[in-house]
């Protein structure tokens, strides 16, 4: 596939722009509705003093995601995909262009919320975290398994909800680890704020 | 798109084949984990013995949903699209063919769970239903447009979990009813069976 390798091509080139201007550049990927936005708002509410971070939203239509990142106050870019279904490494290029990349840090990309097209396409990122939520079911990493192989981490986001649901954490968990044995997993709400310390520390090691 | 146009050629040809064996073709389509499979196991166990049922289940891999259908005695087709992120029209044709089609009745395909790729290749169905579930959140169909715009019912899940969530159901009418005005809901809990007689009286009405 002609498209793939020239995605890589470029996605390499991001990679060496990112490690010049020491980014450390996340390609945060879900269903629809996980909780990318929800995780990314309160990551940088509570880390903003710290870190310096950029935001590149992904999704079909509207600027609803970079509105809500646009309130923290943070520099975010929206990349309105049309009837696209995912980031590709030239338009993560273009958008790097209109951010005011100044002081290192993170540069967080929400792709677009898809299971699927996204784990084809590296964007230069130096981690991809999954995020999957306690009311998909247990078996997503088994039924869309590109997306989980291709993962550094699996959030596993909206543990408030377990005592409402059957989800067993475990087969969620063993389905991951057949596609994947090498996946990392932080179980978290980004509502109650359970397991946000693991979360911050993972980022924080990725620094050092 | 000569690949949409080809597409859509063979959908008609399966228009007509479904015409012809008298069967209301009707195409699931959701993000994944919203509970396609779910509503199509209560809605085969309450009705079996009213209507006749056949089902094509696409995913990327796996055959958990075709088992799942299995278990309640009806006729299943597993469709596994590998990379590919979304049941086409010849996938189906094939797909009918290992198909048992005898009395008239419904076929039910379960689309691979992704908001936005499905939207755009017709299947030859007479009804597409969207399934989006409370735990989503409201802006999906603002977001994810093309497919709230190509359905003819949206299906509202997990209404069971309204008490613990944020989620404001007329909004999430209103970001659907701005990018399809035609849109039907009917909203329902599959686990608690609250509203399934609605669901099951629109199916109804298909029939006559
Ligand atoms: N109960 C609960 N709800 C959550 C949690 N995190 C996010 N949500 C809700 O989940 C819904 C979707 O959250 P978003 O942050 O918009 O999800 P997203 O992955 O960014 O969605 P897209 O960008 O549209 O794919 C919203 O209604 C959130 O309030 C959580 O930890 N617990
Ligand atoms: N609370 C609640 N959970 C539900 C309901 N319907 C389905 N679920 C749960 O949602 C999860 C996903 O359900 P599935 O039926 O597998 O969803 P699906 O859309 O077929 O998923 P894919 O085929 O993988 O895209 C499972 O854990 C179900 O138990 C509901 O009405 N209420
Ligand atoms: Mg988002
Ligand atoms: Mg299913
Ligand atoms: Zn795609
Ligand atoms: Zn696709």
């Amino acid at each position: 596939q002609d498209v793939l390798m020239k995605n890589n091509l470029l996605a390499e080139r991001n990679r060496g722009y990112f490690e010049a201007k020491n980014l450390i550049a996340l390609n945060l990927v879900s269903s629809p509705g996980s909780g990318k936005t929800s995780l990314l708002e309160r990551t940088i509410s509570d880390l903003k003093d710290q870190h310096q971070f950029y935001v590149i939203e992904g999704d079909q239509q509207t600027m609803n995601d970079a509105e809500r990142i646009n309130k923290t106050g943070t520099e975010v870019v929206q990349i309105n995909t049309g009837e696209g279904c995912h980031l590709d490494s030239d338009m993560v290029r273009n958008a790097i262009k209109e951010l005011n990349i100044g002081k290192p840090g993170f540069l967080m990309i929400e792709n677009v919320g898809n299971l699927v097209c996204p784990a084809l396409f590296d964007l230069g990122e130096s981690k991809r975290v999954v995020i999957m939520s306690t009311t998909e079911g247990e078996d997503k990493p088994a039924k869309y398994p590109t997306m989980f192989q291709s993962a550094d981490l699996c959030v596993i986001n909206k543990i408030d909800l377990l005592p409402y649901l059957d989800f067993d954490m475990q087969v969620a968990k063993d389905y991951a680890m057949k596609v994947n044995p090498d996946l990392k997993f932080i179980e978290l709400s980004v509502r109650s704020g359970d397991g946000m310390e693991v979360w911050y520390s993972w980022l924080n090691n990725l620094k050092h």
